[in-house]
């Protein structure tokens, strides 16, 4: 008499999709943009490319919102666009690597909500690197079945040998007041992308932001997993795959992070395993208490940052002069650091006086794995440190021209939802932000000494 | 080159379990033990039976913690265990009414939780009214394929006539720190469901709570959509399961909550449609048109509160006063509201005096669907409704030993996420809060002027 039912993912998030962040007609745009330029950037950064993005936001009648977003990046080949726009939890950032995208998620929420507002499909434009042919698809999501439906295939001959994605949405939503929130999230974007050219066009405004450098920083690698992040149904999968005759030395070795021979060795001394055990003898309780060892464990070296690519201090101090115009700026980027066997880097950096408009507590710019986070600030870790900190101590008087930066970098960044607004409380992260904030307090400060006994010099 | 993959559900939220409240191993146990708490009284209160809820946490050695919750619930049919345990997205509260489930996820997550940290499968005992057998299943989730895995199926004779669920978990995690949490959750529950009886064992503590009450509220109907809430996708389909010959005002008014022949009629004038023209003949332009004008015509009735079960000011006051123990109290149940189609309504009590500790802002206990919330108050809307309130104006001075309880009940609570712990400030909610916040606080007023003028009285 009970009826059940069974969802599909994008069924899930076609109902739910105010936990993805699709909550109101304003926000929904702000979104689907955010979504789609995260998408334009990884494809180009995260493969040596100097982005070059351009975002159109037009009205047309009847109050519907094109949006069109377009890159020079690595493309999406023919065979995976239908899967890629038209399938929730299908993407190429599963893997352990520092990128905006991790969800498999984000552009298949647009792509949903335009349809369920407009009922048209999403209109992709791609070309891969050398690829002779421009392929064009008009896209829809079979909701229920969370199966993508092509529309109007068409192959063009590349003939400028371009590469690249062009996505265009057609959808219902509240422009007028999501523009501020798109032009302020664009804005923070160039200020940390100084290698990238943005421009932004829209009715009633237009943004370029050229490129200033053409230095791309250094593509972070795919790691392995670090022993501290393990549990049961992980080992459970890596045994299963394992060959006959492994050694439980020999399979730690081979399959972690930082992990050689000769820690495994002393790893399974201390744990009280025989490192010469066949690893596929150890059965479920055993795996049990080889995960809890293997967190517990002190031995392990940390999480390399080879799968991180932190900002750096001059390019976080050259954003941070050009959109804000302070008279004072420093930056920290603290050392890598790690959580559950993440490896994360935080960055901070302070701007005082100049441009800085005067308020009673600091100005907040949030960011996470190089993205804005302009909502739910009352949660983010970021915020709660920023609030622990007692700013006389470091010579600053209420209300105070003071704006605080911070950027947390990592293979998995605590975001408190699939919406990527705030950033959960981790303690291993709070520290960081905390050691990297006063820091620069404390070089802000020795600044407004300086400045204190200038003033004094000159009353003589 | 790019490698994609594809997750399934539940090898998404193994991934991203934070982002479903199992972020750390002491918010793990906390959200475990209430996911099994709101199932069983859902299946208890729901189906007219008053609900016996037992749970018992054990510390067993190596930190492992086991969880088990009983019910006298409607029960589980042998068929549907695996589903309903074992499988991502599958249950029986997809449907247009209040209950505290909503996602077909939360016993799923608990069980990936114990899974991760033990490889230990739930075991599940249960039997529906008037079963002659009592099954018991451990069952085990597929995480890749987001199947359910069975070991140890048993089936007994049910000599006692039992109905109900038992659920046992075995886990890693933080108790010590997660027990206060689960006490507190506890007893706020039994603040508002005066008429269960609740009993809690762990090793430190016991707590029992006596139902205090013998009336059951009446369980909500499931509903229709109403027409507020309609968006393109759910029209197409719709349409789609029409038989050939339906008009579009029979569509209307066969299909949408408080919508007759003669609304139907009203509408189609005013929208420029033909109510007699056949509706399996609009075209996905026309859906579009459609679906916007259903979302702007001012004509529809308001949602019906059928689908609700609201909590009524006298159970209120009396959980309340029986918690909290206050010198002064009141409860105000807001007239039915809705948002998005969606029909809600708002309930909200203050507590003064008495028992109640004072502090610098007043202490806020939140309620959604019956389900106490205690995370994340810094984004709720409840809570930036009580900061709104200038309490001076209500003869309020701080610190003041005040309390306010709020409850929020609806076919769909704006959650922010499927933690299920902060509801997202939608317009007509803040209002509707507000609105009943303000109201109380009148009444709040008057007590304290009344006893202002008793103590005038004395001093003469
Ligand atoms: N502009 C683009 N150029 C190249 N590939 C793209 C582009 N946009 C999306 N993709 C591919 O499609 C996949 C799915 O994108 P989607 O936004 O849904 O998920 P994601 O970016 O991996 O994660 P998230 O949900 O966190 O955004 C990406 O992983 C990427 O491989
Ligand atoms: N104790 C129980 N007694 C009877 N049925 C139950 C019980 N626990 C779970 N169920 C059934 O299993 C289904 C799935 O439960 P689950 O907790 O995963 O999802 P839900 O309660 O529907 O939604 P949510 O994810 O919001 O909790 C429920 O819809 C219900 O039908
Ligand atoms: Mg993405
Ligand atoms: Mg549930």
């Amino acid at each position: 008499r009970e009826r059940y039912e069974q969802l599909s993912p994008s069924e899930f998030f076609y109902r739910n999709r105010e936990v993805a962040g699709f909550s109101n007609p304003t926000r929904a745009v702000y979104q689907a943009v955010r979504e789609l330029v995260e998408n334009a950037l990884d494809a180009t950064e995260m493969y040596g490319l100097l982005p070059d993005v351009k975002i159109e936001v037009g009205e047309e009648a009847d109050g519907r919102v094109r949006i069109c977003v377009e890159d020079n990046g690595v493309g999406v080949s023919a065979l995976e666009v239908p899967n890629v726009f038209g399938r929730v939890f299908y993407g190429s950032k599963y893997v352990l690597r520092q990128a905006r995208g991790v969800f498999g998620l984000g552009v298949k929420m647009a792509v949903l909500y335009a349809q369920l507002t407009t009922g048209q499909p999403v209109r992709i434009r791609t070309a891969t690197r050398k690829s002779p042919f421009i392929y064009e698809f008009d896209v829809l999501i079979d909701v229920e079945r969370n199966l993508p439906v092509i529309r109007n295939l068409r192959v063009l001959r590349n003939v400028d040998g371009w590469h690249g994605t062009r996505v265009e949405l057609l959808l219902r939503g509240n422009w007028q007041q999501a523009r501020r929130r798109v032009e302020e999230y664009i804005r923070r974007t160039a200020m940390i992308t100084p290698y990238a050219t943005i421009t932004f066009r829209c009715p009633q405004s237009s943004l370029t932001f050229e490129r200033s450098s053409s230095k791309l920083p250094p593509a972070p690698a795919v790691g392995k997993p670090h022993p501290k992040g393990v549990d049961v149904e992980m080992l459970r999968r890596m045994v299963e795959r394992c060959r006959r005759g492994a050694t439980l030395a020999k399979f730690l070795s081979t399959h972690f992070d930082g992990v050689g021979p000769i820690t495994a060795q002393k790893f399974c001394e201390w744990a009280g395993f025989d490192p010469n055990m066949e690893v596929k003898e150890l059965r479920v309780e055993d795996l049990e208490e080889l995960a809890a060892k293997m967190q517990a464990y002190g031995g392990w070296r940390r999480p390399r940052p080879i799968t991180l690519s932190p900002l750096g201090e001059e390019l976080l101090i050259r954003g941070v002069k050009s959109v804000l115009k302070p008279e004072f700026a420093t930056a920290v980027t603290r050392p890598p650091s790690s959580y559950a066997g993440h490896p994360f880097i935080v960055e901070v950096a302070i701007a005082y006086g100049g441009e800085v408009p005067p308020a009673e507590e600091p100005i907040l710019y949030r960011f996470a794995n190089r993205i804005p986070l302009l909502y739910d600030e009352g949660v983010d870790v970021a915020k709660k440190v920023v609030r622990k900190i007692d700013w006389s101590v470091y010579k600053v008087k209420m209300p105070a021209p003071l704006a605080v930066v911070t950027h947390i970098c990592s293979t998995k960044v605590p975001f408190k939802g699939v919406g990527k607004e705030a950033v959960a409380d981790v303690p291993e992260v709070e520290r960081e932000l905390e050691m990297g904030l006063r820091e620069c307090a404390r070089r802000l400060r020795r600044h407004l000494s300086r400045l204190e006994r200038m003033m004094e010099v000159k009353r003589w």
